[in-house]
């Protein structure tokens, strides 16, 4: 099964 | 002040009823050029960009810079009571904690007016770059909605995997799998119904069916859905409004 990904992951916060 | 006039309520029904299963209240940022969103949803896996640029609306000012926290299933509730043709302004002072709200009957010699009360919301913004795209489809806004949702029936995983000549949809799951397979079209008598696939790297990517049916909810806002995919990347499914557009980012799924 596949792992659900964070958008975290892929953009910083501001 | 903001003063925004809606040729049609219905535009705004739709973006609000497009986002509120996704996000339960945000900040709408106005300045001079117009309205915009930035919203994630709780699990942070879907963001929600919305720009409403200044000519969407019949008539717009707004004097000075103002933010305002609305719950999106109140502003939903409101903005139901008025008919989908009837002109609908939004209305705010500066530093206002109410948002005033007014339907306007084109036919009948009638006003409408409401008011939300405004919330404060502390939301933190993620830094969304311009991103590097590797493959673009273009495709009918509803043939997407229906392949998402027959896809949804197998699994809770729409995997999306795009050559030079075709975009194919599959899912698998317990009761067996399916795959839908687009390819480029064009149709000059209903270029709505053209597809256009672009390609620098073929893409093979997997989304959970849940948020893509938060997606496709904003459906009836545009005839045509735009989805940007990158290797390892959020996919952006972008719907475009008559000026300006609401634009999703979907965190990909990957294998344990």
């Amino acid at each position: 099964s596949k792992k659900q990904s964070s958008l975290t992951q892929f953009f910083g916060k501001t | 002040m903001l003063e925004g006039k809606f040729e049609e309520a219905s535009l705004l029904k739709k973006i609000v009823e497009a986002m509120k299963d996704c996000v339960s209240s945000c900040n709408f940022n106005c300045t001079e050029n117009g309205i915009s969103v930035q919203a994630v949803d709780n699990s942070r896996v879907l963001l929600i960009s919305l720009l409403i640029e200044k000519d969407t609306f019949e008539e717009y000012r707004c004097d000075r810079n103002i933010t305002l926290g609305i719950g999106l299933g109140s502003f939903s509730k409101i903005i139901g009571n008025g008919a989908n043709s009837d002109y609908l302004t939004i209305q705010a002072e500066d530093d206002a904690d109410t948002l005033g709200i007014i339907f306007e009957d084109k036919v009948k010699d009638k006003i409408s007016e409401y008011n939300l009360k405004l919330l404060d919301i502390d939301a933190d913004l993620l830094e969304v770059d311009a991103m590097e795209t590797d493959a673009t489809i273009t495709l009918p806004s509803a043939d997407f909605a229906k392949i998402c949702k027959d896809m949804k029936t197998l699994s809770e995983s729409l995997q999306i995997t795009v050559t030079k000549d075709s975009a194919k949809f599959q899912s698998a799951g317990e009761i067996g799998s399916g795959s839908v397979v687009i390819k480029p079209k064009t149709d000059i008598d209903h270029p709505e119904e053209s597809i256009t696939i672009s390609l620098d790297k073929p893409i093979d990517l997997s989304f959970g069916s849940k948020y893509l049916s938060d997606i496709i909810k904003a459906t009836s806002l545009s005839q045509k859905v735009t989805i940007k995919l990158t290797e390892d990347s959020p996919g952006v499914f972008e719907y475009k409004l008559p000026s300006g557009y609401l634009r999703f980012y979907l965190a990909p799924k990957f294998d344990e």
